[in-house]
């Protein structure tokens, strides 16, 4: 048993560490993905698309843009519905998606 | 037996560790096969259009989307410099990020939730390296998948067992 | 924990978070209904 168990824990740790590999590279993919700047200029979504996504589809849908590094704040709603955006580089950018 | 308790404590460890990596693992493939489908499905349509969609139209990546109902009443504060804004509803709202946006707009072909079609596992299949294609039919399997015994990945260019 | 705090602006990466938050917010509309029958004034928000 005590040699059975010697080998599962082994393959074990070759399997973490063959995931620890993949997962390093799919960030490095994504990452190389979405900084393409071919890429980034079709990364985008229309409001219709947004609007298919929330059900009922008649809400009131609010967009935010906000730079890297932003702290969104959300408070404990038996406080209040809050939330608070704080950007440390440049402005947030808000815009509500048309009715139709 | 005291070694054997101790080794049986580590393979638990370990077992456990590698299902949170595969969850991670499979999340990160999702969002490579979400946002591939994303540009590939807007090239096709600027292409057919032969231009680009009016600039005020369209929402670029990154972006968060929140929503609520239109009886909501939001309380709106922005500071000058645009860079603090505060908001007060009297309503519930969702919030939710872009990746969470392309999987409910499809683009990830429904393989978070199993119900990929062979048609389309086929696609998403297309959309990912070789190395990690044994993981997407994996996902089109289903969530279970996460948690199945015997799984094995194709490595370059070996097989090797993944889990036991 | 009277805030869930999340750092946005890029992609990709924060869904979990906001997993959390909607839970968080949708559950305290029931809570909300409940105390609503005991009839208890919602608390003034403050503002920026």
């Amino acid at each position: 048993r005590h040699q059975a168990l010697v080998k599962e824990v082994s393959d074990l740790g070759e399997t973490e560490q063959r995931l620890d590999e993949l997962i390093t590279k799919c960030n490095l993919q994504l990452k190389l993905l979405t900084e393409d700047p071919q890429n980034k200029k079709l990364a985008y979504v229309m409001c219709q698309d947004l609007r298919n996504t929330v059900d009922p589809p008649d809400q009131l849908l609010m967009v935010v843009k906000a730079p890297p590094g932003t702290q969104m704040q959300v408070l404990d709603p038996s406080e209040g519905m809050q939330i608070s955006l704080k950007s440390p580089q440049g402005p947030i950018d808000v815009f509500l998606c048309p009715e139709d | 037996a005291q070694e054997c308790q101790n080794l049986e404590l580590e393979k638990q460890k370990r077992m456990e560790r590698i299902k949170q990596k595969r969850a991670q693992l499979q999340e990160l493939i999702l969002q490579q096969i979400a946002f591939k489908n994303l540009v590939q499905r807007n090239q096709r349509s600027e292409e057919q259009n032969q231009s680009p969609p009016p600039q005020n139209s369209v929402i670029q990546l990154p972006f968060i989307l929140l929503n609520t109902s239109v009886r909501t009443v939001i309380d709106c504060s922005i500071s000058s410099d645009k860079c603090e804004y505060l908001f007060n509803f009297d309503n519930t709202f969702e919030i939710h990020d872009d990746i969470e946006v392309l999987k409910r707009m499809g683009m990830s072909f429904g393989l978070e939730s199993g119900k990929c079609s062979s048609e389309n596992l086929k696609i998403a299949k297309s959309l990912v390296p070789k190395s990690l294609e044994s993981y997407v039919t994996g996902m089109s399997a289903g969530p279970s998948w996460l948690n199945q015994d015997q799984f094995t990945c194709n490595s370059e260019p070996t097989q090797t067992a993944l889990l036991t | 924990r009277t805030r869930i705090l999340v750092s946005i602006g890029e992609s990709f990466g924060a869904s979990e978070k906001f997993h959390k938050i909607n839970q968080m917010v949708s559950s305290s509309e029931r809570s909300l209904k409940r105390g609503l029958d005991m009839s208890s004034a919602p608390k003034p928000l403050k503002r920026l």
